[in-house]
């Protein structure tokens, strides 16, 4: 699965993904990527594009959830997502967020995610595992 | 506030021992992706453009579980999918169920701003394609040996796996979860 979000100065949010699924998938098979709210989400607080096991993600409504945990309970996007991603089970889950201040969070309970992210402000990652020593700088 | 972006391409159960041969083309996508992403907001491209733009160059590489180099079904086939969502006016657009359209981000993109529906799916979905002349090749082009290699491996123990971020069977554990290796 691959994804992006991103936020303009302005705070306007977009998120896409896109797939092909499961390897050995039936065929007719959805995954979670094409419906709205559990593998892809957007709304004025946060982008939400998430991977992995799209069954899973898609029970947990994890871009949704992301969002109702900012704009309900007033969490910063690093705490609704750390939370959504935390009680998703164990190896299913992972995404990556922007908020319409600015702010990413790209967390996963997987072994690894492929992922990458920028802002303004001139930091940037690049990287797979969770080990710093996989980090690039832009 | 400033702008902001994040890319991923998939997630799961990616062995620390990565063979360089696998993981330099994709961490040289993501680089790529991110560099044109980077452009596009500091061109003050709307970020609707910028996540479509990003997520077609990344549908475009061979090395990620979308478009060209989508895994297979059980029988052999390609059964893409994808959706588009703009957060100010929760715009959105879906499509599942397809196997010539060669950017499918942008077939989500015009089932959002062409048709009254959100989602379009297999046959209708592919009839929109060619309504709209989308770029569509013919299935073969989205099947790549490595493809061709995963089924045949998960076939071979009976088991639906997350994509090409799964470890070959041969590194998995017997007691992984069936569903996900």
């Amino acid at each position: 699965t691959v994804g992006c979000v991103a936020v303009d100065g302005n705070g306007n949010l977009a998120a896409a993904t896109s797939t092909g699924g499961l390897v050995n998938k039936m065929v007719g098979r959805i995954g979670d990527t094409p419906i709205i709210g559990a593998g892809t989400y957007a709304n004025s607080f946060c982008a939400v594009s998430a991977t992995g096991k799209g069954e899973a993600i898609v029970r947990a409504t994890t871009g949704r959830d992301v969002a109702a945990l900012m704009e309900y309970k007033g969490l910063s996007l690093k705490d609704a997502t750390d939370y959504v991603v935390e009680n998703a089970p164990k190896g299913t889950t992972g995404l990556v967020a922007v908020s319409a201040n600015g702010e990413v969070a790209m967390p996963f309970n997987t072994t690894g995610m492929f992922r990458a992210c920028a802002k303004e402000d001139g930091t940037s990652e690049i990287a797979i595992w969770s080990s710093v020593q996989n980090v690039d700088e832009l | 506030m400033g702008w902001a972006i994040a890319l991923h391409g998939g997630a799961g159960d990616i062995p620390l021992s990565l063979p360089v041969e696998r993981r330099l083309p994709r961490e040289e996508t993501l680089r790529r992706c991110l560099t044109l992403g980077i452009a596009a907001l500091k061109d003050n491209h709307p970020p609707l453009d910028v996540v479509e733009l990003v997520v077609c160059e990344l549908e475009n590489c061979p090395h990620f579980n979308a478009g060209r180099g989508s895994v297979l079904t059980t029988i052999g086939t390609v059964e893409m999918e994808a959706s588009i969502m703009e957060g100010n006016t929760k715009n959105c657009g879906a499509v599942s169920g397809l196997s010539t359209v060669v950017n499918p981000i942008s077939l989500a993109r015009l089932v959002m701003e062409k048709t009254p529906h959100i989602y379009l799916a297999f046959d209708g979905a592919e009839t929109f394609a060619r309504e709209q002349g989308v770029i569509t090749k013919d299935a073969s082009h989205f099947i790549t040996p490595e493809t061709i290699e995963r089924l045949t491996q998960a076939k071979a123990v009976n088991r639906v796996q997350i994509d090409y971020t799964q470890p070959a069977v041969e590194e998995l554990s017997e007691n992984c979860d069936s569903q996900i290796g």
